[in-house]
């Protein structure tokens, strides 16, 4: 995260790859799943063995002897609608929930974000020089209507995507934060509105970022874990 | 520090039992620790193999191996097999005096006499459990140069050598040999491979259950990591872990997909022009060492193309990626290359989210048949011709019965996919209303809540 400060992000995951090392970000929706996306993978039937998630603490790269952590193998991964960009992550065995571990909700089905709501990144990725990469840093983001958006952009931004205003001083995800959530705080609950996605843009000043609507997505979220 | 596994070959939850009804006293199962298993069978000549009982620790020693006549390989659980390398192997290591497989041809096509007979050759060598001269395979009892070798069956020629290769020349290696599976298990320097199963004398992250697409049996070379060569941790405690020789094939084998503008699974066939990471940061030249220092040397790497700055995947990682010119950041994914399209062609078309969608199209976006509807296997449905029986789900065809906003569905023919979106897109000029309007009430339950002193002690 570019821009953000450490801090506390209790949903926020670490993806793993077999060698330990972090490569990706990830949200927790219910005990047992993940959401991140589609890039991060190499395909929506790779065999994630020995690939696992991190959860539970604020360190990159925490002592094996943290009590916090917890690590949990990624049993399967499913790929969402084609446009989605989305992944879910089937974990081994549920996690924990504890001070450090919690649940983010899921907004309502084709639920849509207010302009201006403040909204948080998380993530272990890039800080570009801008704070601790060795721990979880989160910065705040003010959503944008896509109609704004799309004239900043020049050019359409879907419905299926959401967008967030560029800040003064520059504020964004970065490299290692792809599939990371962007949470907002709705009736005093953090719900996972977006889901980050790789693009050209790093905490650009003058540029919105944007993500995955996840509403758009809720009712397949939703059979995915029900069947 | 040599385990007395290191004979052996093993296969993980397999147990091999003989067809024959009666076993041999040989096979009853005794309680000791596998090591010590493996080495009483390495003593006994007339053992071959055995059954290890992982829950009751049980050693069952075997007279046989899978290639024996009227034994059977059976999957469980509880037990793994050990047989022993030189029964198993189809190369020799040395002379091959060791050899103890079943070729019985010789380098010109000739039948190899059988051992016992004396027969249209004479000949001094008389089988025994030590000597392994069984039947009319090939062997070397007097340690010939040239390898294992028999009496022929022809009277004109007495003896030929078998040519059965040394395991180094036997399987070569392409690219960077990181698709080597062949039976080298010592270095280059002689020294004996450690089993990757085992974390001794040396500790390492290869655990062969976590990497089951690298095949790290036992203690054979491989090349997990994308070094330049196959390597294995080896069991002098004093070298943690050196390259093994084996022979470079001389054709290049091309089976990765080949990519120039998106990228195909880890994008290890990526051989675009991208130069620059994710968030936009020039690459580093793979040939040169600055900013950052690294083994991605183009001489040593020829099949990775790593020319100029372009954004590679050399060693298996998750995408295309690269050095960056940042000092302060060593290597970063090109995840800006878009992904090759990789779903099946649609042929069909439907409207709305294709709830009235009746046609026959039934395979998923993956290119998966569908289940049929009725069918409990291998998905038990939850949505079923009983349960909606207005939704016309017919035989195996592509149906959206819960009006599913991403089209019509079905269950599939693969265990792990319970169910999955079909090969079929809207139908184009379909108007799709925009979701840009609020929904109704926001209920939440127990998720989303954090403790805010953490926050602010994060810390």
């Amino acid at each position: 995260i570019v821009g953000g400060r450490p801090g506390n992000s209790p949903w926020t995951v670490s993806i793993r790859n077999r060698e330990g090392v972090h490569f990706c970000g990830g949200s927790l929706v219910k005990e047992q799943w993940v959401i991140s996306t589609r890039q991060c993978f190499s395909s929506c039937d790779a065999d994630l063995s020995g690939y696992e998630v991190q959860l539970g603490t604020l360190f990159k790269d925490p002592k094996p002897s943290d009590p916090d952590k917890q690590a949990i193998p990624i049993l399967k991964i499913i790929c969402g609608p084609s446009e989605s960009q989305l992944v879910m992550l089937k974990l081994v065995r549920p996690a924990t929930l504890n001070k450090r571990v919690a649940l983010i909700c899921l907004p309502p089905e084709r639920y849509i974000v207010p302009e201006n709501t403040e909204c948080e990144i998380a993530g272990w990725g890039e800080t570009r020089g801008t704070g601790d990469e060795t721990v979880l840093n989160v910065a705040r983001l003010p959503v944008m209507s896509n109609k704004k958006c799309s004239m900043v952009h020049r050019g359409k931004v879907k419905d299926s995507e959401l967008c967030t205003a560029p800040l003064k001083a520059g504020v964004g995800a970065c490299e290692g934060d792809y599939g990371g959530p962007l949470a907002c705080l709705t009736h005093d609950c953090w719900v996972l509105e977006g889901v980050t996605t790789p693009s050209r843009v790093c905490a650009r000043k003058d540029q919105p970022a944007t993500f995955v609507r996840v509403s758009l997505y809720v009712d397949w979220i939703n059979k995915v874990m029900k069947m | 520090q040599c385990s007395p596994l290191n004979n052996f070959q093993s296969r993980k939850a397999t147990e091999l039992i003989s067809l024959s009804l009666q076993g041999p006293a040989l096979m009853s199962e005794e309680p000791m620790e596998v090591d010590e298993c493996a080495k009483r069978c390495t003593a006994r000549p007339d053992c071959r193999a055995f059954n290890y009982n992982q829950k009751s620790h049980g050693c069952q020693m075997l007279p046989w191996t899978q290639h024996s006549a009227h034994t059977q390989l059976q999957r469980n659980v509880y037990y793994d097999l050990y047989q022993k390398k030189d029964y198993m192997r189809d190369c020799i290591v040395g002379e091959g005096t060791s050899y103890r497989g079943m070729r019985s041809v010789t380098e010109k096509g000739k039948t190899c006499q059988q051992w016992r007979l004396t027969f249209p050759h004479d000949h001094r060598f008389s089988p025994s459990l030590q000597n392994g001269l069984e039947v009319n395979y090939c062997r070397n009892p007097d340690r010939d140069k040239r390898g294992p070798w028999c009496y022929t069956t022809d009277p004109d020629v007495r003896y030929q050598s078998c040519n059965i290769k040394k395991c180094e020349d036997a399987v070569c290696m392409s690219c960077n040999g990181e698709d080597y599976r062949g039976f080298v298990d010592h270095t280059e320097s002689g020294r004996e491979c450690q089993r990757w199963d085992q974390q001794h004398p040396h500790k390492h992250p290869y655990e062969p259950n976590k990497y089951p697409d690298k095949d790290l049996d036992d203690n054979y070379c491989r090349n997990p990591d994308s070094s330049e060569r196959p390597w294995c941790y080896t069991t002098d405690p004093a070298r943690k872990r050196e390259f093994c020789h084996i022979r470079k094939c001389k054709k290049r084998s091309r089976l990765m997909d080949i990519t120039t503008n998106c990228f195909k699974q880890k994008g290890e066939g990526y051989r675009g022009k991208v130069n620059v990471t994710t968030t936009g940061i020039p690459c580093q030249r793979w040939d040169t060492q600055m900013p950052h220092q690294h083994h991605f040397v183009p001489e040593k790497y020829e099949c990775k193309d790593l020319q100029e700055n372009y954004c590679r995947n050399p060693d298996g990682s998750e995408a295309p990626w690269c050095f960056t010119t940042l000092p302060s950041m060593r290597v970063a994914f090109c995840f800006q290359i878009r992904r090759c399209m990789d779903e099946v062609e649609v042929e069909d078309c439907y409207h709305g989210n294709g709830e009235l969608y009746r046609g026959h199209t039934s395979k998923t976006r993956k290119g998966v048949t569908c289940q049929k509807w009725s069918e409990q296997s291998p998905h038990v449905p939850q949505i079923s011709p009983t349960t909606h029986p207005a939704a016309h789900l017919e035989e195996n065809h592509c149906r959206n019965p819960d009006n599913d906003s991403h089209g019509p569905w079905c269950y599939t023919m693969d265990p792990r996919t319970p169910f999955d979106y079909c090969a079929i897109k809207p139908c184009a000029g379909d108007k799709i209303p925009s979701v840009l309007e609020n929904a109704g009430n926001v209920v939440f339950d127990e998720c989303g809540k954090r403790d805010e002193r953490l926050q602010l002690r994060g810390r």
